[in-house]
């Protein structure tokens, strides 16, 4: 044990065990999560080459291949718990992506909630056994968190009780998703829906793209990997084009809005069905800030602790990097935010366990609340994040360029954030729609509830303390 | 409630106040950036564009109303003395630096006073004294495996500068002493010139 690094364990005051215990959510919820990982620590097959050293074929290859030996593990370990699961590939993962992730994250949490009886009985059983590997495709060549932009069109034919898929254009090209490339067999797509010569909008659509036998992509399905990325090398994000590909009717997740035979549409009963899923997105990122700046700050501050470098005072040895009053300027307050996250990822998480009952007794009414929260939360920590893990890269000098650090994994793999799920900017208007809307309320005398409450305060005034 | 309130510095609670404030202020700007572009006749979707920088500032100063707000209810959960102590230093630091970093706000809505600021800056480096101390155990707490971390820098036992000569000896381009390159392109320069 380095022994700068012992003395400054030495001189802790406080009790490191019960802060952790803080952090994960009780004694339980650490000696559990302390047995999942050494289960993924102690597995010989998870004892891979350093993904560093491998090509990007390579490291897609020895992605698909963990991915798959992980989901046999956590069927052999009897882990179903989603808690219990993130924390298993959490360790797994490491610093980096994993290769069937939108299937989870998103492919089997659509399925669960968007299909009727029928669909449910079909797709789902398909979809955990990972005969149907899937992927969620919305986002186009074109057109990103606009969703009213989206171009892929999907045109009900009575006479077949069909629909027919079409990328229209070069920019309705599907591109992004995650595993659509080489590894998905079907795709939950999202279409703006035609029937009986009128547009009803978005809605999913599971289409297949490749053979369930030989994984060769289908008839009028144009598929493949988008190439190289500033990070998630182990990811095949993908392209598809869609060359009036016909689906049966039934393809289309009929839980809310329907097209029955003869093309009548049905409105789903409210449009902020989706927002739950958002939320439940959106809250999971701000944990991930947390997450991300917490490791980040763990390496340069540990690092920090170690490192000796020029003098503070003449004659003396070298002191440590942190007794330097910029470098602990760079390092705490970015820790301060790694705890601030930590907790607001806690907050949001109860939160949207709490709204979910509320949705399944149909009450709606905390949902716009917590959409706009949540859309800002996600702005607002992953861009303070994705700076700050920077700041502790740059914090460790040269090494912190070193792949050995992590700290550029860690940075390529979290700065994605601000852009997908909703575009940082774009949120933050998203969350203003909301406040401008609660001041206008307040300013005619309404009482607002919730965490936008304070504006019915904003006549009062602070008095500068005199100093 | 319209009686003023005075900012304690060295207090979680008034500096929640203070952001909050911030926030409610910095909404009714957009708001009323909104109201002016209006009666410039623009419709209301010009009026919204015309106003993004400000509505996207308030809603950055609402969230970070929210991240304090949130911190300070954690520590009232906590009960060990030395865990709450140090975490309220960090409470603390979070919002200082917030308030040193959007300076320009607090001073705009007059909430805080130009010998107020000096003395934030003042304070901020105290507190980063007091957690010097602390701040290796605080990054321990977090509890990342060195597999998880998977960072020679950030390794447990901080024996960095060995562990990564060993992990550059192992990149692929040491698998040979001399690489390929060497024999294909670079002795047969070295012949001609």
């Amino acid at each position: 044990m380095n022994p700068d690094i012992t003395r400054e364990r030495e001189n802790a005051t406080f009790n490191v065990e019960k802060l952790t215990h803080i952090l994960d959510g009780g004694i339980e919820k650490t000696k559990r999560r302390r047995e999942i990982e050494s289960l993924v620590i102690s597995d010989p097959d998870f004892q891979s080459e350093d993904l560093n050293f491998l090509s990007r074929s390579e490291r897609y290859d020895a992605a698909v291949k963990k991915s798959a030996q992980m989901i046999l593990k956590l069927r052999e370990y009897g882990i179903s718990d989603p808690e219990e699961i993130y924390c298993y590939k959490s360790v797994f993962r490491g610093n980096h992506q994993e290769a069937l992730g939108l299937h989870f994250v998103m492919f089997l949490p659509t399925l669960y909630t968007q299909c009727n009886k029928e669909q449910f009985k079909k797709w789902v059983p398909l979809a955990e056994s990972f005969k149907a590997l899937g992927t969620y495709a919305q986002t186009e060549l074109g057109h990103g968190t606009h969703l009213r932009g989206l171009e892929t069109t999907a045109t009900y034919d009575p006479a077949t009780q069909e629909f027919v898929l079409n990328s229209p254009t070069i920019t309705s090209i599907k591109w992004w998703p995650g595993g659509l490339g080489k590894t998905s067999n079907h795709a939950i797509v999202l279409a703006q829906l035609h029937t009986q010569g009128k547009c009803h909008g978005l809605h999913a659509f599971i289409v297949p793209l490749r053979s369930m036998n030989t994984h060769i992509p289908l008839p009028g399905v144009v598929v493949g990997d988008i190439g190289p990325k500033f990070g998630f090398d182990e990811v095949d994000n993908g392209y598809l084009k869609l060359e009036n590909v016909r689906i049966p009717r039934e393809h289309m997740l009929m839980k809310y809005a329907k097209v029955e035979a003869d093309g009548t549409y049905v409105k789903p009963p409210s449009d902020k069905l989706t927002y739950g899923t958002m939320v439940f997105i959106r809250s999971m990122i701000v944990g991930e800030a947390g997450r991300a700046l917490a490791k980040s700050c763990t390496i340069a501050i540990r690092y920090s602790s170690v490192r000796h470098q020029s003098e503070i005072r003449p004659g003396e040895p070298e002191p440590q990097i942190m007794d330097y009053q910029t470098q602990q300027y760079k390092l705490f307050p970015l820790l301060a935010t790694a705890y601030a996250y930590k907790f607001v990822g806690q907050y949001m998480n109860d939160v949207y366990h709490r709204i979910t009952g509320d949705i399944s007794q149909g009450d709606f009414s905390e949902l716009p609340e917590l959409h706009a929260l949540s859309a800002g939360l996600k702005a607002f920590t992953t861009w303070t994040a994705s700076a700050g893990i920077e700041v502790c890269r740059m914090a460790c000098g040269g090494h912190g360029y070193s792949r050995c650090s992590a700290l550029p994994d860690i940075y390529v793999n979290f700065v994605p954030t601000c852009t997908y799920e909703g575009e940082n900017t774009v949120m933050m208007l998203q969350t203003a729609r909301f406040l401008i809307k609660s001041y206008r309320q307040a300013s005619a005398g309404h009482q607002l509830s919730g965490i936008v409450s304070y504006l019915n305060e904003s006549e009062r005034s602070l008095q500068p303390q005199s100093v | 409630s319209s009686r003023p309130t005075v900012v304690n510095v060295n207090d979680l609670a008034s500096l929640v106040e203070a952001y909050k404030l911030r926030a409610a202020k910095l909404v009714e700007l957009a708001a009323k950036s909104i109201q002016q572009e209006l009666q410039k006749r623009v419709s209301q979707e010009d009026a919204w564009n015309n106003s993004a920088i400000d509505l996207v500032r308030a809603s950055d100063a609402h969230c970070h109303y929210v991240v304090v707000k949130l911190f300070a209810a954690k520590l009232g959960e906590i009960g060990d003395t030395g865990v709450h102590s140090v975490l309220s230093t960090l409470a603390l630091l979070y919002a200082l630096q917030g308030i040193q970093q959007h300076s320009g706000d607090f001073l705009q809505t007059g909430l805080l006073s130009v010998p107020q600021l000096s003395q934030v800056s003042q304070r901020l480096k105290e507190l980063l004294a007091q957690l010097r101390p602390n701040a290796v155990a605080l990054v321990d707490a977090f509890d990342y495996c060195d597999e998880m971390l998977n960072s020679v820098l950030g390794r447990y036992d901080g024996n960095v500068y060995e562990h990564m000569f060993e992990w550059a000896r192992r990149s692929p381009l040491n698998k040979t002493e001399v690489h390929e390159s060497y024999h294909k392109y670079l002795k047969p320069l070295q012949a001609k010139l």
